[in-house]
Order: structure tokens, then sequence, then C-alpha cells
């Protein structure tokens, strides 16, 4: 028997928005810790993985550990059904191929309840290793969305580069040019506006616009975003969920033949 | 050019 009901079921909704056109079918696993996910997306390109600890739930029961495979857009579908400030249940009896979202309304007065089937998918986990980064970027998050929207209007391919500057993306393309330098800023109001850049050293990659913009539609979760960096390992774009865990995305850099 | 790497490329299958 697995039931997870998540009061703020809004971040639910939001996950899925921010996978759903990067991943077409997943397994969710749910076990005592959590409720998690990792898939790439189906050029195996980028990688999206996600962690809601159990904690974070108001009611968290997972009799044994059982993995959901859903089909994220028709996931997204039943989702948008919940009111932003619905309390989302997510039930699943054992041994049983439907998954129920229920909705609940703030005044318990309206009460939905969405079944759907569940898949069969065969997808091993890759093992995603601790890596040292040259470079981790804290940064406003919709900043960070902004650039990459920028940047795709004018060409394909962004240059992360990090010196002790700055952070510098570029970008080429048939019309031009374009070049955007975020300076380390921490005297700022609040500090989810501060730039920080910890840099033990330089370093510089180049990315596939169209992936960070996919990733970027995971800001409504999160006010910042930390960008980590390392020379010729895919860069990690984080965006924490509220006291629950994080959704990653890894993509793997360009590198020159 | 530059060549996109795939991400199988730098984390394995456990």
């Amino acid at each position: 028997m697995l039931e997870l009901r998540l009061v703020q079921g809004s971040l639910l909704k939001k996950v899925l928005e921010s996978i759903k056109d990067l991943v077409n079918d997943a397994n969710f696993d749910c076990s005592a810790t959590g409720f998690s996910l990792q898939a790439m997306d189906s050029s195996h390109v980028a990688l999206v993985a996600l962690l809601l600890r159990s904690e974070g739930f108001e009611h968290y029961r997972c009799d044994r550990n059982i993995s959901m495979g859903m089909n994220l857009g028709n996931m997204a579908k039943m989702l948008k059904c919940a009111g932003n400030d619905d309390i989302i249940t997510l039930k699943a009896d054992d041994g049983s191929d439907t998954v129920t979202f229920m909705f609940e309304s703030p005044t318990q007065d309206k009460i939905a309840d969405f079944e759907m089937r569940l898949m069969d998918i065969d997808s091993e986990h890759l093992g995603i290793p601790e890596a040292e980064y040259h470079a981790i970027l804290i940064m406003p998050s919709a900043e960070f969305a902004r650039i990459c929207k920028d940047l795709s209007s004018i060409g394909d391919t962004v240059v992360i580069s990090v010196t002790k500057e700055g952070v510098k993306f570029s970008t080429r393309g048939d019309i031009g040019t374009a070049n955007v330098v975020c300076r380390q800023n921490t005297t700022v109001d609040k500090p989810e506006e501060a730039t920080v850049i910890e840099m033990p050293e330089p370093v510089s990659l180049t990315f596939a616009l169209r992936y960070l913009n996919s990733f970027t539609k995971a800001t409504p979760l999160s006010n910042t975003v930390t960008i980590s960096l390392s020379s010729e390992i895919p860069v990690v774009v984080e965006y924490k969920i509220a006291e629950m865990g994080y959704i990653r995305f890894y993509l793997a850099p360009k590198i020159e033949e | 050019g530059s060549k996109q790497c795939t991400i199988t490329k730098f984390f394995s299958k456990k």
C-alpha cells in the first residue's frame, strides 16, 4: 500500500511541468526515504534526478519499495486538474496496475480523484559519481532562465566560462554573437537575489541551449538555481524544492572534435 | 565543430 499526502500540492504540479517535455515515460521509485525519479531524455544527452524526501509529506506510507512506471504527459494532464492550493494524495494498492491522484481543496469542500494506468518501463538507474566541481554558480533562477532564452534567439550552443571576474555565457549564430557576463554580487537586499561564484579554478564548457531552456521550466520551483561545472563532465543544474528535496538536471557537454 | 556527448559516456549503468 502506498499513500503519499502532499499538502503543498503545487510542488508536484510544478515538478511535472518541468520534466514532462524532457522525458516521456519514467519510473517513480518509492521507498521509506522518499519519492524519487531518475530518467534520461530520449537522446540520452540529459538526465533528470528528482527527490522528494518522505519528511516533506504530511503523511507518507510506503509499505514496501515500489517502482511505478508513468507517462509523464498523462500524469501532467491529471495534475493540471488540481488547484494550486489543493492537497494532493498519491495512492496505489500493492500489485495494482493503476495509481490514483486525489485532489482536496483547502476547505475540503471539493475532492477529486483521477486514476491512471501504470506502465512497464525497463530503465536501469545510472550511477552518478560525486564530483569535485571546478566552479559552482548560485544565481537567481529567473536570471538564468532569461539568459538561456535570450541567447537561444542568437545561437544554439552556449559556452559557459567561469573566471575570477565572473561567469560569461557566449553564443554565436547566423545573425551575430552575444555575450552575457554576470559578476559575483552578494550586496543585495535578499539572499535569493545574490550571484555567488565559488570557483576553485577557471572552467569553460559548451552546451546545447535547447536542453538548458528545457531545464529552466523548473524555475517556478525555486528562486535560485545552482549550476555546478567541471571540465569535461556534465553540468548539474539544480533547483531546490522547498525543504523537501531537489530536482537536478545533468547535461553532457559538447566537446571539440 | 563540437560533438554532443551522451550522458551515458559519463554515468555508468549501475
